[in-house]
């Protein structure tokens, strides 16, 4: 922290985007914005509101060169931004060096990394010397949004400040601890269960309270991540999420709520109500959902039925819902997941999964749901 | 990082590291003692302190992966002290 340990006193700010850099649509910048703060909303009490105009607890702005606080910016490169801890006035605001190129990608500077950072540092948070930290000064790419991850330095640091989440279980680690996260659900654990499984541009995700395992062809050990270091904005505890190739999205399910991610980036409009896809007013959550690569069909399915979604014509296929056991037979009701592998579709029930050969119309294999994670 | 790629052409002036050392790391503006190769030169500390907070190894010289991190982009909050 700051010397001192300057904070917030209240667990609401503000904040406000007074100007737009070029470079970027003034859309892209405010989801950017938007998803830095919620990675800090995620694991303490703080929650944030933007203000169109007026006064906010935390001004963002674009400037290049001097810009009105003796610190100027010093063109392309070096100095990216700067940003002042809490406190009234020009305390809690954020500068980025507008002669930056401001990118979404890995060209040029990340916009949201950056402004992750700063956003450390208007809560609170001083330079860490934790290479892995979100808070070490010199900026990193190798920490790219797809794989952002706040690191336990930057949850410590921000917690001793605000406490943690008031429903996580991440909580401040005792100095002694060697097991930072130890709520993380045990992959091994032979009671585990999966809320959602999907397949992201053919890695697989295995989803699980507020974590998921990513299992990719070029790591044989499955990573664990928290669902919010990839998008921050989704809920946890997910109901059902499912991969439509043809559109490069994964739909991810939570109640009567769905939004749809593009790698890193939970695209805008969302979330949506399910009933835009067809569902009766009856059906509260989906239980699971898979989509069929070849076919372009998409099956949801809610308690003992499931119904079929053409994803060419978006719209539910008629003569649906069916029961699963007439067109799935050995497949128990209430699917927690299923998930489309190697012609085969594996169902995930408790602690068991079935693999079904869709063309004998059989269940070809018992598992144990976590037999994907090397247990 | 356009930066890295004019090192190798046109090697940084030992302005630059003075002036990263008054910006980032507190460095008295009036020191003069930047080439000086006492350990106990305050500007070789300062620099073994930049080493030791951006975990490198503290040579106390501007050796060239010193000089690499010094480079690349960065936040404009000093690492040591603060904005004045």
């Amino acid at each position: 922290t700051f010397p001192g340990s300057p904070k917030w006193r209240k667990t609401h700010l503000t904040y406000r985007v007074e100007n737009y850099t070029p470079d970027l649509p003034r859309e892209r910048v405010d989801s950017a914005i938007e998803k830095a703060l919620k990675v800090w909303e995620a694991v303490t009490p703080l929650t944030f509101s933007r203000l169109p105009e007026g006064e906010a607890d935390i001004m963002i702005s674009f400037a290049a060169g001097e810009h009105g606080d003796f610190y100027p910016f010093d063109g392309l490169g070096q100095s990216l931004a700067h940003a002042y801890p809490p406190g009234p006035g020009f305390y809690g605001d954020v500068h980025f060096d507008e002669d930056e190129k401001w990118t979404l990608g890995s060209s040029g500077t990340n916009l949201f990394l950056v402004a992750a950072h700063e956003l450390g540092h208007t809560l609170g948070l001083f330079h860490s010397d934790k290479k892995e930290a979100l808070m070490y000064p010199v900026y990193n790419f190798s920490r790219n949004p797809t794989q952002f991850q706040l690191s336990q330095d930057d949850i410590d640091g921000i917690q001793s400040l605000y406490g943690p989440h008031p429903y996580s279980g991440v909580s401040v680690v005792p100095t002694t601890s060697v097991s930072p996260r130890p709520e993380i659900p045990t992959k091994c654990d032979p009671s585990l269960s999966f809320d959602a499984v999907s397949t992201l541009r053919g890695e697989l995700l295995f989803f699980k309270d507020r974590y998921l395992w990513r299992l990719s062809r070029w790591n044989p050990e499955p990573e664990v991540h928290l669902i919010s270091a990839f998008w921050p904005s989704l809920p946890s505890h997910l109901d059902a999420a499912y991969e439509a190739n043809s559109k490069d999205s994964v739909f991810i399910f939570k109640g009567t709520q769905f939004w749809a991610v593009q790698g890193s980036e939970v695209q805008a409009g969302y979330p949506k109500s399910i009933y835009t896809l067809g569902f009766p007013p009856a059906v509260r959550k989906i239980d699971a959902a898979v989509s069929d690569k070849d076919t372009k069909k998409t099956y949801f399915f809610v308690d003992d039925q499931y119904w079929r979604f053409d994803e060419k014509r978006w719209l539910m296929d008629k003569g649906f819902p069916r029961l699963i056991k007439d067109d799935f037979p050995g497949i128990e009701p209430q699917v927690d997941a299923v998930l489309q592998a190697f012609g085969f579709f594996y169902f995930f029930h408790g602690s068991s999964q079935s693999e079904f050969d869709p063309n004998a119309r059989m269940v070809t294999h018992t598992l144990k749901s976590n037999s994907w994670l090397l247990c | 990082y356009p930066l890295q790629g004019a090192v190798r052409q046109d090697p940084p002036s030992m302005d630059f590291a003075q002036h990263y050392l008054e910006k980032y790391y507190n460095l008295e503006k009036n020191e003069k003692q930047m080439f000086r190769r006492k350990e106990s030169s305050p500007v070789v500390k300062k620099i073994q302190e930049m080493q030791k907070f951006l975990g490198l190894e503290m040579t106390g010289k501007l050796d060239s992966n010193t000089m690499d991190v010094m480079l690349k982009p960065r936040c404009g909050v000093p690492d040591v002290g603060g904005f004045s």
